[in-house]
């Protein structure tokens, strides 16, 4: 019998299993229309051909549930509280974000209803501000040292304009004050002028 | 410090240090890599001009040079662990590619993988010494990411005991392999193996491309540099086209399939296992998008944190680019994506590290599954990565484009992936492939395991919409 489940927006298992209701009907969806076209024409590369839009949605369905689900697993070993409860807001952001993107998927297998996708967005944008006073924490947590960033704008430090300054000076045009072009070239377009 | 980043850092509600540890996988770990880490930074023989100032040709020597170093110094300091090995490479090459990556991370495991005890007793000792330097050439000018149409071909002549190469057409050239060019004195070539008149497919051989010691090309091979692309400045991609080139029997990788002396065709086991190096590439690959949108959300969120722009309420000074939501609404969910991407990568690793294990006790029965899922994974985290980089590139405005910004070197860098190790749409039918499969399996009764086993519930899953 069809166990019913129920979404629960704010729980990333509740969302995992969302996730999971997508891809088997996308798989399901992607495997009937196949046979349907099997049914309609002798060659089977031509019926794979005609439903292979069907076949890449599914398998980035599939794979999108297998990320959600590797990060909502990810949790619960995360010992410590406070770390624990940012990466839960990343996780609701990126599932959620997924399904904002790919409401059609969501309704059509009426997995969601339009109000849980009208709240799916609002919370979205709630958990924007829960991230704001984080973001910078949370980059530094990936420990890119400088020079392994390779980046002004990115610099530790935050010193962007005085080294960005620094580094176009260093560019090879501005070796010489004038470049040479300018008396092989302009100086002479000028005298003839 | 400027004072926004660290009115940022005052601000934030956890300990940066507990989450690198959660990233690196404990604090020791954190502690042994930035140990590896600051063996390069604090060496001066690994300082050099800023790349971005250079030709291609000294951006290739310096790269050249880097990559020798790092050899040296791996060998000085007898770093031998993997992951220590990949973070000391990582500091070398910073944003870069190595004209060794292809030797490290393609020829030596293709030997390892599909060499015979014999072959890895006499290959491997020369490759680790770097006598032999490799690459790994499967893609031709005509032929990708669709193995069986390579056309180079290797014929086997039992009177003389060798196989004959050949690039039968200009499409049949060897194209792209990274290393090929100017670097590597052999390559791993894969080719469509004929003997007794028939073919047995795609099989791969150790071929000789330059002579040792001088370093010019053998009679019969015709190789060198493809010329600029969008980026990999670096490294020497390479063409290689073989003029009946003949090589020794034992020069073909035989731990699967096999040729006997007479020419006769030993099947292998199972032929998804030639595609034992892709899959080991895919599942790096997967990790290789969480690193490279983790650098550029670094680089795009700092920047925001500093940048002052427009106002918000009139009167007041410029707010932070951060404190927009529509900035917040780019950035922060490729934030998570760069989060959830690290721990994917994390997992592929491991189910790479143990179904192989279980491949070499002679257990394959999750070998489809590990295909599948590589080629799924590799494909979904590439794609969105790559338009990732792109959005946190925009972000920054014009300075974004500067490439004192960091942005278009990890773009370009990183881009090739969603074309390379198998182009993203053919993998993802690899995949739905597998999923059919596994659908047709469910339909008729049997139970499937593994991360297809939601499909078992398919009639039970039917979601109860919540009215709110």
């Amino acid at each position: 019998a069809a166990r019913p489940t129920t979404v629960h927006i704010n729980d990333p298992a509740s969302l995992v299993e969302a996730y999971k209701v997508r891809a088997s009907r996308l798989v399901e969806a992607a495997a009937k229309n196949l046979q349907g076209e099997l049914n309609r024409r002798e060659s089977k590369e031509d019926a794979w051909n005609r439903t292979s839009v069907d076949l890449v949605r599914a398998s980035e369905a599939h794979c999108h549930y297998v990320v959600v689900k590797l990060f909502t697993a990810k949790l619960s070993e995360i010992s410590d509280a406070a770390v624990r409860a940012i990466m839960t807001s990343l996780c609701l952001l990126y599932a959620l974000h997924g399904i904002s993107k790919h409401t059609g998927d969501f309704l059509q297998g009426g997995i969601l209803t339009d109000a849980q996708v009208t709240q799916v967005y609002q919370q979205v944008k709630d958990l924007l501000a829960v991230i704001r006073p984080n973001a910078v924490a949370l980059v530094d947590s990936f420990d890119f040292h400088d020079s392994h960033l390779g980046s002004v704008l990115g610099r530790y430090d935050g010193n962007i304009y005085e080294n960005m300054f620094e580094w176009a000076k260093k560019s090879p045009l501005n070796k010489t004050e004038v470049h040479e072009s300018f008396h092989k070239h302009l100086k002479p377009m000028q005298a003839k002028l | 410090m400027n004072p926004d980043l660290r009115r940022e850092r005052e601000a934030a509600a956890f300990q940066p240090e507990l989450l690198t540890h959660v990233l690196d996988g404990g604090a020791e770990r954190t502690t042994r890599r930035r140990e590896i880490e600051a063996l390069v930074l604090n060496d001066p023989e690994f300082q050099h001009e800023d790349l971005n100032f250079l030709s291609r040709s000294q951006r290739y020597e310096v790269a050249i040079r880097k990559s020798a170093l790092m050899v040296m110094k791996l060998r000085e300091y007898g770093i031998a662990d993997p992951d220590e090995i990949y973070w000391f490479k990582s500091m070398c090459l910073g944003t870069s590619v190595g004209p060794l990556n292809l030797h490290f991370g393609m020829f030596i495991p293709t030997i390892k993988n599909q060499g015979t005890v014999d072959q890895r007793e006499k290959w491997l000792p020369l490759t680790c010494g770097l006598q032999i330097i490799g690459t790994y050439a499967q893609t031709e000018m005509g032929h990708g990411t669709h193995l069986r149409g390579l056309e180079t071909t290797a014929t086997y002549d039992p009177a003389t005991q060798e196989f004959i190469l050949n690039s039968p057409t200009v499409t049949s050239i060897k194209w792209w392999p990274g290393g090929l060019g100017k670097t590597s004195n052999h390559a791993i070539v894969l080719a469509q193996l004929y003997t007794q008149g028939q073919c047995k497919g795609l099989h791969a051989f150790i071929v000789p491309i330059r002579q040792l010691g001088t370093h010019e090309p053998l009679p019969g091979i015709t190789v060198g540099d493809i010329g600029p692309k969008f980026g990999y400045d670096e490294m020497d991609n390479g063409y290689l086209k073989m003029d009946n080139f003949r090589i020794p029997r034992e020069n073909m990788l035989m731990k699967y399939a096999k040729v006997e002396p007479d020419g006769t065709y030993v099947k292998p086991l199972n032929d998804k296992l030639t595609y034992g190096t892709m899959v080991f590439i895919r599942s790096i690959i997967v990790g290789d998008s969480a690193r490279s949108l983790s650098r550029a959300c670094t680089i795009a969120i700092r920047y925001s944190a500093v940048r002052h722009q427009s106002e918000l309420k009139p009167g007041e000074p410029e707010p932070q680019i951060l404190d927009y939501q529509t900035q917040q609404y780019k950035l922060f969910p490729l934030l998570a994506t760069a989060y959830a991407f690290h721990f994917v990568g994390a997992y592929m690793k491991e189910t790479y590290l143990r179904i192989t294990g279980d491949i070499s006790e002679g257990d394959l029965s999750q070998l489809p599954e590990l295909h599948a899922l590589t080629a799924g994974l590799k494909a979904f985290t590439s794609w969105i990565a790559n338009a990732g980089i792109e959005e946190c590139r925009m972000a920054c405005g014009g300075h974004g484009y500067s490439r004192c910004s960091g942005l278009p070197d990890i773009y370009v860098t990183f881009t090739p992936s969603c074309t390379y190790e198998g182009e993203n749409t053919v993998m993802m039918l690899q995949t739905a492939r597998f999923l059919v499969k596994c659908y047709a399996q469910v339909s008729s009764g049997q139970l499937v395991s593994g991360m297809v086993s939601y499909l078992n519930d398919l009639s039970g899953q039917r979601i109860q919409p919540q009215q709110v």
